[in-house]
């Protein structure tokens, strides 16, 4: 902190002073430089989600705690050194399977998904992760620094999430700025909450890298690690998903698991 | 009661001994981790250590420094090293050596890949228990993400985002081929 930064002799009340609008969403930020938020050293922030909209996951500087304000829909969070403890091989309805079975008419893409299931038990999974949650209005959420997190709205209005940023936590081991990392997506209109730098675009955090290092650390082909740069995508870090959002994800409170009800035919 | 405390904490411990690795690869090399956990006088300065000595061509994975900043010492060798900025920038793509310094801030993602037979490094870290997460592997971010945000959040198809995420069966260490250095961003 800079000396007499709390010498205030007036408060207002603030709005958001920069908007990132996004294909699904908007990110509303407050300017963090303003002398209240600056002498309680915090940030504070406003997703706001529309329907079937993805934040795409990223991961911040320092610790966040996040309340609901609206609407519902399934977080998740990748913790470093967590299983992936949701593993499931039926999300699926039958006709997409059947999609994967006419891969499989394809003798070279099939030859291959055998071969990715020679590789061993685990792939035989549908999709295993970490944790999702459902989430909805007056949930708290705490997020540690450096733990990616992504939301998704599956509810029909827009899910709102109002976050603060604890710059002064000593989580953060940067300066006092809010500083996420991208890790898909991308935001064109740049950091401009961050004084001082030219306004460039700021993008994910693969696109620092060569794509052949990307291609070779994920054992990919480079046109698939050029994908992961998002580069000649325009949609912002909140975007919209096409079809069904099929992510394992636990039954609601009060909704009994289907195996139950069999039971009680 | 100072007898039994601090003056009889330990307060050494090293980091030179292979058989004490917590990764280890017999044909790319080992590293070694020194937190509150292994030394607790570590506590109390909330400080840490990693030691690394790998060979030729091993690459350690992209990663970032979840809480903590890494200041990276050479003690031997040669790397090529690249570090990303929350811009998504490359902020650093060269070659560090014997005697030269890196400090990595919280957060940059960081590959590094040895170009000489033996990189070996000492880094220390402002946290007792510093936590990495890393981009690739069976321990990475991609592992822990539903394909559905993957496919999504790189518009690419659900079989690719299969071999993303499950292809790379390391943790820590992998073997590189090709040139190590790619020239400047584009």
């Amino acid at each position: 902190q800079f000396p007499n930064e709390c010498q205030l002799d007036q408060l207002n009340a603030i709005e958001p002073s920069h908007v990132l609008k996004a294909e699904a969403g908007r990110i509303e930020v407050w300017d963090h430089h303003a002398p209240q938020l600056r002498c309680s050293g915090v940030s504070f922030v406003r997703y706001v989600i529309e329907s079937k909209g993805l934040y795409l996951p990223s991961f911040l500087n320092t610790a966040k705690l996040s309340f609901v304000a609206k609407g519902r829909g399934l977080m998740g969070r990748v913790i470093p050194g967590c299983a992936e403890t949701f593993q499931d091989s039926s999300v699926f309805q039958p006709g997409q399977q059947g999609q994967g079975q006419q891969g499989r008419g394809q003798q070279g893409q099939g030859q291959e998904q055998e071969q990715e299931q020679g590789q061993g038990q685990r792939q035989s999974f549908r999709d295993m992760h970490q944790k999702v949650e459902h989430i909805r209005s007056g949930d708290t959420i705490a997020t540690p620094t450096g733990v990616a997190q992504w939301f998704y709205n599956d509810g029909n209005q827009p899910l709102v999430i109002v976050s603060v940023l604890d710059l002064a936590n000593h989580q953060n081991q940067l300066d006092r700025n809010p500083r996420p990392f991208y890790l898909a997506g991308n935001n064109p209109q740049g950091q401009v909450w961050l004084q001082g730098r030219q306004q460039q675009p700021q993008n994910n955090i693969f696109n620092g890298f060569p794509p052949e290092v990307i291609a070779q650390a994920l054992k990919i082909n480079v046109q698939t690690a050029q994908q992961l740069q998002n580069q000649q995508d325009n949609r912002g870090n909140i975007v919209f998903v096409k079809g069904e959002f099929g992510v394992i994800r636990p039954p609601l409170r009060g909704q009994r698991p289907q195996e139950e009800e069999a039971v009680g035919n | 009661g100072l007898e039994e405390t601090i003056c009889s904490a330990r307060s050494t411990d090293n980091l030179d001994d292979p058989s004490n690795a917590d990764v280890y690869k017999p044909q790319l090399g080992y590293i070694s981790t020194l937190n509150s956990y292994d030394l607790p006088i570590l506590r109390f300065l909330r400080l840490s250590a990693l030691r690394g000595s790998i060979r030729q061509n091993a690459m350690v994975l992209p990663q970032w420094n979840a809480n903590a900043n890494a200041i990276l010492y050479v003690t031997d060798g040669e790397a090529q090293v690249q570090v990303v900025n929350d811009n998504g920038e490359r902020v650093f793509d060269g070659q560090v050596s014997q005697g030269q310094l890196l400090a990595i801030p919280q957060g940059f993602a960081v590959v590094k890949r040895a170009t000489s037979d033996q990189f070996r490094w000492v880094e220390f870290k402002t946290n007792a228990n510093a936590q990495i997460n890393t981009l690739a592997g069976r321990t990475s971010i991609m592992a822990g993400l539903p394909l559905e945000v993957i496919s999504n959040g790189y518009q690419i198809s659900p079989q690719e985002a299969r071999k993303v995420k499950f292809n790379t069966l390391e943790t820590t260490l992998t073997h590189a081929s090709g040139p190590a250095s790619y020239g400047r961003p584009r």
